[in-house]
Parts: structure tokens; sequence; C-alpha cells
């Protein structure tokens, strides 16, 4: 499959966020994701979907994302840590 | 770490569809039926009780909305988000469900485009009453739309999903003592379309367990806002403040008074409290408090809220004059007093102030001439305003007078079932009810 352009990445990193596997986009500072957290989100959104957990945005992944479903996330807001 | 389940600490949730679909082909009986069967799947095997009211005080309000709706969660057009709900806890939204009206919401639809709203909203009251989506993919809570799941009338939850629901409220009580194990329980059920090829060819008749009002001996009596209500197993009979029959055909008493547990099989007496207008009903040694036709919060209550011993009442009502409240058990009466909530001092007691009323009652009642009924079987006594005894002439035929039956002195063989009025109707009864004219007189107050 061809590489995701930029602008799917963050369509992909957007709904990641929304569903609860990223913690919100830093408004401020626009965090970008690591790769390796980018890779974590999306094995762990694979596994709740029930598709293989191999953490890369497949052709699968990605139809999956685009499917009708409920708004709420699909876990809890992360706690957020004590500083 | 998931953060702890919220869920209701009440057991009765009242529920109200705000907005309906737009342009949507679902009618909004349909809509309103299809929001029934799905909260129904969770109170079938919860201790939740769910019930529509028509107020904006609802727990759970059901809207269809687009776009940004004023809450955290803007809906995006035809598919992505269809839909969520709040989950229960201590904001204002809690429980409520949002339905993007930008879907296609379908019912018994073999449209693949379509989104069937059954589904979707047995999924969202999950949300409703404190469930989160899981992964598994045999559960309704997991995120994404599987498609239909069946008839509303069949669909049984998934297991996974029935014990989560049980780690939150525990099962449903079993039958409760007093209802009869074998009784097929006639479901208090609004009426879904049926699919266009299955449409019934016979008109809906009433089960054969619905009691004829000209031979029945009724449960309770109870004037309520002005209008009477005659009470017989799990129906009652309703005349409006004309003293109108408003139909042949008795109520079902679970869909009217809202929050009777649904296995109750009848009631013991009624009365309208004159203090607050609310209305009570009792059973056995329970009674319920209703704010018009909801059964309010945190009942049934045991009757020794009022002093009244185990057993219950075999009739109650207010007295005109004074905020006292009679209660008849056996050959036994009590004066209970409203205002302070208390039985007043030397009850019970066994002779009743009235002269002529009989010494063991069904029930009784005020009616709106001011004069006080006692009714014991089939029979009434009347005692007029500010009297203290029976009225000469009394008892009389209840199913006559009051229910536009034929008369059973005239027509022995008359009175019972097929004992309607008809030109046999007494002379000089003025108040007869429209019915016996070839047509029913139907009211609906609510």
């Amino acid at each position: 499959a061809p590489a995701p352009r930029a602008e799917d990445l963050s369509l992909e990193v957007e709904w990641l966020s929304k569903f609860g596997y990223l913690p919100p986009a830093d408004p401020a500072t626009g965090q970008l994701q690591t790769q390796e957290e980018l890779s974590k989100a999306v094995a762990a959104m694979q596994r709740f979907a029930g598709l293989e957990a191999t953490g890369v945005l497949d052709v699968a992944t990605r139809a999956r994302m685009r499917t009708p479903r409920c708004s709420l996330p699909d876990l809890p807001a992360p706690a957020r840590r004590r500083r | 770490q998931a953060p702890a389940p919220t869920k209701w600490s009440k057991r009765n949730l009242s529920w109200r569809v705000r907005t309906f679909p737009r342009d949507s082909p679902l009618g909004r009986d349909t809509v309103r039926a299809l929001m029934h069967y799905a909260l129904k799947v969770w109170g079938d095997i919860t201790p939740l009780n769910f019930h529509e009211v028509a107020g904006s005080a609802a727990d759970i309000q059901i809207d269809f909305s687009t776009a940004d709706h004023n809450d955290r969660y803007p809906f995006d057009g035809p598919g992505g988000t269809v839909a969520h709900a709040f989950l229960p806890g201590d904001h204002h939204t809690a429980g409520d469900a949002h339905f993007d009206d930008d879907e296609a919401w379908t019912f018994r639809s073999s449209d693949a485009h379509g989104m069937d709203l059954f589904a979707v909203a047995v999924h969202e009251f999950g949300h409703a009453i404190g469930l989160s989506h899981v992964a598994a993919t045999q559960s309704i809570m997991q995120p994404y739309y599987q498609g239909p799941v069946g008839d509303p009338l069949h669909y049984g939850l998934p297991y996974a999903d029935r014990v989560r629901a049980w780690q939150l409220y525990g099962v449903r009580e079993s039958v409760s003592p007093t209802a009869q194990l074998d009784t097929a329980e006639p479901e208090e059920t609004p009426l879904l379309p049926e699919p266009p090829d299955h449409r019934p060819s016979t008109p809906h008749v009433p089960g054969k367990d619905v009691p004829h009002r000209c031979s029945a001996h009724f449960d309770a009596v109870a004037q309520i806002r002005g209008e009477a209500f005659f009470f017989k197993g799990r129906y009652f009979w309703r005349l409006n403040r004309d003293r109108h029959l408003v139909s042949l055909q008795p109520a079902q008493m679970h869909r009217f008074w809202r929050g009777l547990p649904p296995h109750l099989d009848g009631v013991d007496a009624v009365y309208e409290r004159t203090i607050d207008h609310k209305i009570v009903f009792f059973r056995g040694d329970r009674y319920w408090v209703f704010q018009d036709t909801h059964v309010e919060e945190g009942f049934p209550r045991p009757v020794s809220d009022f002093g009244l011993p185990p057993g219950g009442v075999d009739a109650a009502f207010s007295w005109a004059h004074s905020d006292k409240t009679y209660f008849f058990k056996d050959q036994l009466y009590w004066r209970y007093n409203e205002l302070t909530r208390r039985m007043d001092p030397g009850h019970p007691a066994r002779s009743p102030p009235w002269r002529g009323v009989p010494s063991t009652l069904d029930d009784a009642m005020r009616w709106s001439d001011g004069a006080a009924y006692f009714f014991r079987g089939r029979e009434y006594w009347k005692v007029p305003d500010s009297e203290l005894a029976v009225a000469p002439g009394y008892p009389q035929s209840t199913a006559r007078d009051w229910l536009v039956c034929r008369d059973p002195q005239a027509d022995p063989e008359g009175g019972g079932a097929e004992g309607e009025a008809g030109a046999h109707a007494p002379p000089g009864q003025h108040d007869r009810s429209h019915a016996e004219d070839g047509y029913q007189v139907c009211a609906c107050s609510s």
C-alpha cells in the first residue's frame, strides 16, 4: 500500500485521539506524536477492533476507522499524571 | 486504570424523546416504540424500570441532532459517528442519548446503507446505564456499527453484556410473591408497526382475561382529580367528571399508572391525598405514591408508615370535611391525620361514624356531589354530604348506576356480563353514558 500522505496521517492521528488511543493533541505545542507512540496507539485500536495488532496503519485498519460507530471513546481519557 | 463505573442510584428512570428525526420514514410512534423496546432490553435483566414521561424533567432525554449540537461530540454527517450517550453521574446530561439526524435511520429494513435505530439505541442505552465500549466482537457494546440485531420483540442481549449489567445493578428480582407464575405476562408495550406482509387481518381483540364491568366485584374504587376509577385485577374503568363511562372496555393499569411492578396483578385500595393530590395505591403490606400517573422514587414502601398493621387495607378514602383519611380492614377502621401524618388516637375502632355502612368494604370514595360512597360486592351505599347515615333505598347496583349495565333486578340473568345497558336502561337515569348509543366515548388525558 502507498505510504500514507501527511494529511492522511493527521486524519488518522485525529481519529486515534478522538477515540482515546492518543492523548488529545496539545493545541499550544501542536504536539507531534513519536512514531513509537503512534504505532502503540494503532496496535491498541486494532486489538479493540478485533484486527491483527501490527501497529501499522494498513488498509484494513483505515477501513475500520471509516466504519460508522458510536462517538464515545473506546478507552477512558488517560488519567492526568500528577506533576 | 479504568475509572470507577458510574451507575444510577435510583431504579425508576424516566425517558422522553425530546426531538424526533426530521425527514425520516420512521413515524414518531415507531421511534418512541423502538426506544421503549431498546430500554426494555436493559430493564428486563436488571432492577431498572423505565417509563416514558412527557415533561422536560426526564432522566433520559433523547434527541436527534446534527453536526455541532452543544456537547463535546459533534456529529459528522452521514456515516462516521452516528450516536452517543452520556454515562450516569451528577451532570445534567447524565443518561441522555443523541442520534445523528444525518443518518438514514431504519427499522426492519433490508437497506444495507440504512442505520438500524433499534440496534444503535440498545448500544447507547447501555452507555446510559453505565456501560463503556468493549472489544468483544459478540458484544452490543463494541463501538462499531454491526448492522441490524433482529426483531425488537425477540432480541436477547449477548451474555457478556448481561453479566456487565448485573455487575452494576444485580439481577432483576424474581416474580413477586403475589403473581401467579404461570400467567402469561401481557406486556405493557407500545405497538410496533407489523412488517407489511404480516399485518394482522383481524382487529386486536382484548385478551380473554379481561374482566367484564357488569359482573365485576371491584378491588378498588377512587375519585382521582374529579374522575372515578374502578379497578379490577390488572385493569380499570374510568368515568369522567360528568360520571360518563369513558369506555366500555377497561384500560390496562400498568400502561397508565407507570412504575407499578409488572407482575402486580391487582390493588387493594386507592385514594387521592387531599393535602398534595398525590395518589396512593395499596397492595398487601406495600404502598406506592404517584405524582400524576408516575410512581415516585423510593416506592413501594411498607404500610407501617401509616401506622397500619401488616396485611394492608381493604379500603381507603379521604373525608371531605377534614384532612382525615379513613382506612378499613375487615371489621376495623382507622382515622389518619394527613397533616400530622399520624393515626388519630383510639384507632383502630369497630364501628365507623356512618350508620348503615356495611361492616366490611371493597373500597370507598367521595364523589363530586359531596357524598361518600361505600362499595362492596356488586352494591354500593351512599352517605349524602354532611350526613352520618346511609340514604334511604340503599344499597343499589354499582354496575347499573356507575358502569352503564342493565338493572340486575329487572332482568336477573341480565345482571352478568351481557348486562349491557341499552333499551332497558332504568328511566330517569340522566347520567347515561353515550356508550349505549352505538359508539364509545373515549377520552385521552395525557
